[in-house]
């Protein structure tokens, strides 16, 4: 109680999204003619740990000591290449289905970090309706691991718990699963 | 003219970060 989002809060993401979705398809064939920076170098379809890098970065990944260099987000190999149009729009749905796999099989076991939430609302932004039971699977199992999280967290302040209530919306109420809702 | 330059100014490539975030800010602030 009190962790949980609002009915009217739950409908507005729902309308966001949908609209965010929409956008999406309409201006993802002018992305995918952009061409990339000579960095940004995406993984093939299967390789799982150069995906978990290439989105969460190897500080996250690899766990080591996080360094400030003062100017956030410069870093894309330590921190992970953000989810831009640019590099969204170029991903097939054989492929966003293969990094939501990899980024939700990485949180099962792990904490939740910013880069993750990011990742996670972009590629389910891109998700194409109907779902194939893979994703459904895929995606139901997301808000369980959420709720889990929410669950333990032990201030309504604590940084992750809008991120985490976000995707349990998104998951139960846009892509109706709605047996995982918050009421 | 036709609004179509604007809607591209408004949706960058930075576009769904600033949707995700805009999205967590506002239950903060529910």
């Amino acid at each position: 109680l009190g962790f949980s989002p609002s009915l009217k809060w739950q409908q507005q993401q729902v309308g966001n999204f949908s609209d965010i979705r929409q956008s999406v398809n309409k201006h993802r064939q002018l992305w995918q003619t952009k061409t990339l920076d000579d960095n940004v170098i995406m993984p093939k379809i299967d390789d799982e740990e150069g995906w978990k890098r290439f989105c969460l970065g190897e500080n996250v990944c690899l766990n080591t000591a996080q360094t400030d260099s003062g100017e956030p987000g410069v870093d894309y190999i330590k921190m992970g290449f953000p989810p831009f149009l640019s590099i969204v729009s170029k991903l097939n749905q054989a492929t966003v289905s293969a990094v939501l796999e990899y980024l939700i099989n990485w949180f099962e076991e792990r904490e939740f970090v910013p880069q993750l939430g990011r990742w996670l609302y972009a590629l389910l932004a891109c998700l194409e309706k109907p779902l194939l039971p893979e994703a459904h699977s895929l995606i139901r199992q997301l808000a369980r691991r959420c709720s889990t999280v929410r669950a333990n967290l032990e201030s309504k302040d604590d940084e992750r718990l809008s991120a985490l209530n976000l995707l349990i919306c998104l998951v139960a109420r846009y892509f109706e699963q709605n047996d995982l809702a918050d009421k | 003219g036709t609004g179509q330059s604007d809607d591209s100014d408004i949706w960058d490539d930075t576009a769904l970060i600033k949707a995700y975030d805009k999205a967590v800010a506002s239950f903060k602030k529910s």
